[in-house]
């Protein structure tokens, strides 16, 4: 950390590419990692024990083809008034601009099929908010082995054809819709079964950063007249 | 001609001197990044160290420029560098990390372990 206070943030990019990509994706305010916990943690850990070893290197057979994979947490979500044996909540997944480098290969929302109650359990489904389109929903795998008591929905086709080309803030909604199985009273033990992680976005992108293209550098320095300098000194380096 | 090859620390065998790969470990905790990066704890990014022998041999996998500078050091002007011993192949390694945004991202990071080196 002492060392970034060293450099002038906007010259890092410049002399360490990789700390320049590894700081646009680090937390601004740090957070704790405890922060991040439950149920989105166990998935990608999963996720990331079946496609590198011990020691962080990539598996020779990778369980499926994307070399990045963003798992998004709900940014809000809105329980419906129960109807007849029907529990319903809708999730606002933001989806960030697409950079260049990221090309989409696979998208999924992650949902718990089962969820239990004190007294009783309810089978849930999903499904976008108002899918009206003709798209067809799921198909697709996730190549790797789900966590136990997992299931996924593969809205690929239908992120690709109907949220990426909106404008401006792109947002994802989605529906949780749960049965109960029983005649029992169940109270309001749903809300919290239906509040905790019970469904979040995998969006399955292959990276290539590699082959980004010099012209983001400039972008990075413009403000900053010295910077300037260095953009030469970084092409005289090349 | 080449003369005999010299090792270039007096006591020392050529075989240590001489460019090669070093298995290095590090913790992300030790870069002070354990705060969003999640695994692995531990990363092996190796180094190259050694000299770079005036007699490159196939073993290094030299480009023929490498032994024109060390000609040019040696014949012509001192003050070009001889080759240095660098990576010459490279690992990837998959990072779980947290985002700004909270989100988790699983990510393969190109050419983050050194596998061999080269003089060059």
């Amino acid at each position: 950390a002492h060392a970034q206070d060293a450099v002038a943030p906007a010259q890092v990019p410049t002399l360490l590419p990789l700390l320049g990509a590894l700081l646009q994706e680090a937390p601004r305010n740090s957070p704790r990692r405890q922060l991040t916990r439950g149920h989105p943690l166990q998935y990608m850990l999963e996720l990331y024990r079946q496609n590198a070893d011990q020691h962080g290197r990539p598996r020779e057979k990778r369980v499926f083809r994307a070399n990045t994979v963003r798992l998004v947490r709900p940014a809000g979500r809105r329980a419906l008034p129960p109807r007849g044996p029907w529990y319903v909540q809708t999730l606002d997944f933001p989806l960030q601009p697409n950079r260049d480098m990221d090309h989409l290969v696979r998208a999924a929302v992650a949902y718990r099929p089962r969820l239990r109650l004190s007294h009783s359990h309810l089978s849930c489904h999903v499904e976008p908010w108002a899918h009206k389109s003709t798209i067809l929903l799921g198909g697709g795998s996730p190549g790797f082995a789900l966590p136990e008591a997992w299931a996924e929905m593969d809205l690929t086709n239908y992120i690709q054809q109907q949220v990426q080309p909106q404008k401006g803030r792109r947002v994802l909604h989605i529906q949780v819709r749960c049965q109960q199985q029983e005649r029992t009273e169940i109270g309001l033990g749903w809300r919290q079964a239906l509040a905790t992680d019970t469904a979040f976005l995998v969006l399955y992108f292959n990276n290539t950063f590699k082959s980004v293209p010099r012209m983001e550098l400039p972008e990075l320095l413009v403000g900053d007249p010295e910077g300037a300098d260095l953009l030469s000194l970084a092409r005289r380096v090349r | 001609q080449v003369g005999p090859v010299r090792s270039e620390a007096p006591g020392q065998s050529l075989e240590q001197t001489q460019c090669s790969l070093h298995p290095f470990q590090v913790s992300f905790h030790q870069l002070g990044w354990e705060n969003w990066i999640i695994a692995p704890h531990l990363y092996s990014p190796n180094y190259c160290k050694g000299a770079c022998p005036r007699v490159l041999h196939s073993g290094l996998r030299s480009p023929n420029h490498a032994i024109i500078q060390n000609l040019i050091n040696e014949l012509v002007d001192r003050s070009i560098p001889r080759p240095s011993c660098v990576p010459y192949k490279y690992m990837p390694i998959s990072v779980l990390l947290i985002e700004a945004s909270g989100s988790i991202l699983y990510k393969e990071y190109e050419d983050m372990i050194a596998q061999s080196c080269t003089c060059r």
